[in-house]
């Protein structure tokens, strides 16, 4: 099974 | 207060139907740069970054930081008021709670009017890095839309694979499976046409077609389209505007568990 990941796990807040 | 006008109205309606099936509310934030917009899709797995600067405009004056709080589907309405050709003026208050659309017609004098109500929208920005990608392509929109158009015939996923041979978009569904590849091309009486592969290391990466198609809406602003790739991380997909100004995607990949 493929899984997106939710992109705060690659940016952080601004 | 903010006053920006813009030779074609054809501009901003292009890019709210490029982006308003992606996200429906959101800030645009307007300061002496120009007008930006950063929203995340529902799932957080898609973002929309938007710079329109200041010199897209003429004239424009934004004396302080406005965000102009704005349901993408009311925008479309009053959008399609306006002629493509129409001078589009935007205009606001300092603390407002309406944003002013004119639309003029160079060919007749025909002024057109509309405000839209303002909403408070409390919108999580992402700082996003300037990133080395290890694979740039640069390639035709339309190119772009048609592999992810056919291949979402085909499967949910499409993986783009970048080596020194090319760039290869493969996907693999129930009734089969579908590639394609390119390579670096160079047409040099057709620019828009030219395919340029920048590689520092190679790159293999699956992304959900659906988002995809969706970023494709955006193909009707530029002649090309910029994907960027490194392993493991979002893939940006940018139609590049005159005067700097950029429409951005980002798209987390799909990825084991």
């Amino acid at each position: 099974v493929l899984l997106q990941k939710n992109l705060k796990n690659y940016y952080i807040k601004a | 207060m903010l006053e920006a006008r813009l030779e074609q109205a054809n501009l901003l309606k292009k890019v709210v139907d490029a982006i308003k099936d992606l996200v429906q509310d959101c800030n645009f934030d307007c300061n002496d740069s120009g007008i930006a917009l950063q929203a995340m899709d529902n799932s957080h797995v898609a973002l929309v970054s938007m710079m329109l600067k200041s010199e897209s405009f003429s004239p424009f004056r934004c004396d302080r930081n406005i965000a102009l709080g704005i349901n993408l589907g009311s925008l479309t309405k009053v959008l399609r008021c306006a002629q493509n050709e129409d001078i589009l003026t935007l205009k606001a208050e300092d603390a407002p709670d309406v944003v002013n659309l004119v639309f003029e017609s160079a060919e007749t004098d025909r002024i057109s009017e509309y405000d839209i109500k303002l909403m408070d929208i409390d919108q999580e920005h992402l700082g996003i890095p300037e990133t080395e990608y290890a694979a740039t392509i640069t390639m035709p929109s339309a190119e772009f839309q048609r592999i992810c158009r056919d291949l979402s015939a085909l499967s949910e996923s499409v993986s783009i694979e970048c080596s020194k041979e090319g760039v290869k978009f493969n996907c693999q569904g129930d009734i089969g499976s579908g590639s394609i590849h390119l390579r670096s091309h160079t047409n040099v009486d057709k620019p828009e046409l030219n395919v340029e592969i920048d590689l520092t290391e190679p790159v293999s990466l699956t992304f959900s077609l659906k988002y995809l198609v969706n970023f494709c809406k955006a193909s009707g602003l530029s002649n090309q389209v910029k994907l960027c790739l490194s392993n493991e991380v979002p893939l940006l997909v940018e139609y590049a505007l005159s005067n700097n100004s950029y429409l951005r995607f980002y798209l987390a990949p799909k990825i084991g568990d």
